[in-house]
């Protein structure tokens, strides 16, 4: 599946 | 957000808090590897492009926003205002060898090929890496400023603190994030020497010297 590419961390 | 994330984070700020207390109270940037400075400079610049796109929190865009000024006040100091005090001979790791290598794996191990997709991927895994020059300038000089050896700790402890918050992502929501994981493993590894220096040397009131 798409990877979540929301990147939340710093 | 987690307890381990949060402590890495701040971890992480203190360390460059240190490092930019360390050079403005003494004047002085010896010992620092101006090149780090840039490569972590770098690594938030390619990291944080989305910080006007992409609102995640108040905490994630003014965490961005200061790290960001830290790591250029502390470029600025040492080869602005301080470049004086500025050790270039013993700075000498070619940079090149990190970012050849860093930017051809972002291009070849990626979650997907879009400028801002390889650029983060290039800011992980040059992450990982940024510090060496730095390592390798203490083995060169064959010892450390006891405020640079904290400032080490606080920033090797950081990505430790994030290893541990990945382990909890991943067990209480099942989040994995395979290339930060690895990245984070291969540049806590790193330190891992240094650690040992610091916790038998530095924590015992010694100075840090290498044999």
């Amino acid at each position: 599946e798409p990877k979540d590419l929301s990147h939340d961390e710093l | 957000m987690n307890v381990f994330r949060i402590l890495g984070d701040v971890s992480h700020l203190l360390a460059m808090v240190i490092l930019l207390v360390k050079i403005w109270r003494s004047k002085s940037c010896a010992g620092i590897s101006g090149k780090s400075q840039i490569l972590f400079a770098l690594v938030f610049t390619s990291r944080y492009l989305d910080l006007l796109t992409n609102f995640i929190s108040i905490y994630n865009t003014v965490m961005k926003v200061v790290f960001l000024l830290c790591a250029y006040v502390t470029v600025y100091l040492i080869y602005g205002k301080f470049r004086k005090t500025f050790d270039s001979e013993n700075d000498s790791f070619r940079l090149e060898f990190l970012l050849v290598p860093v930017i051809g794996l972002s291009f070849l191990e990626n979650y997907s090929f879009t400028p801002t997709e390889i650029l983060w991927t290039f800011s992980i895994y040059l992450e990982s890496v940024a510090i060496l020059p730095q390592l390798f300038m203490i083995s060169k000089t064959g010892e450390a400023e006891t405020i640079t050896t904290h400032y080490l700790f606080f920033l090797g402890l950081y990505r430790a603190l994030y290893l541990a918050n990945w382990i909890w992502r991943y067990h209480t929501e099942n989040f994995y994030d395979q290339i930060a994981v690895v990245s984070g493993v291969v540049q806590t590894i790193f330190y891992c020497d240094f650690f040992y220096l610091y916790i038998t040397k530095v924590l015992k009131g010694k100075k840090l010297s290498l044999p």
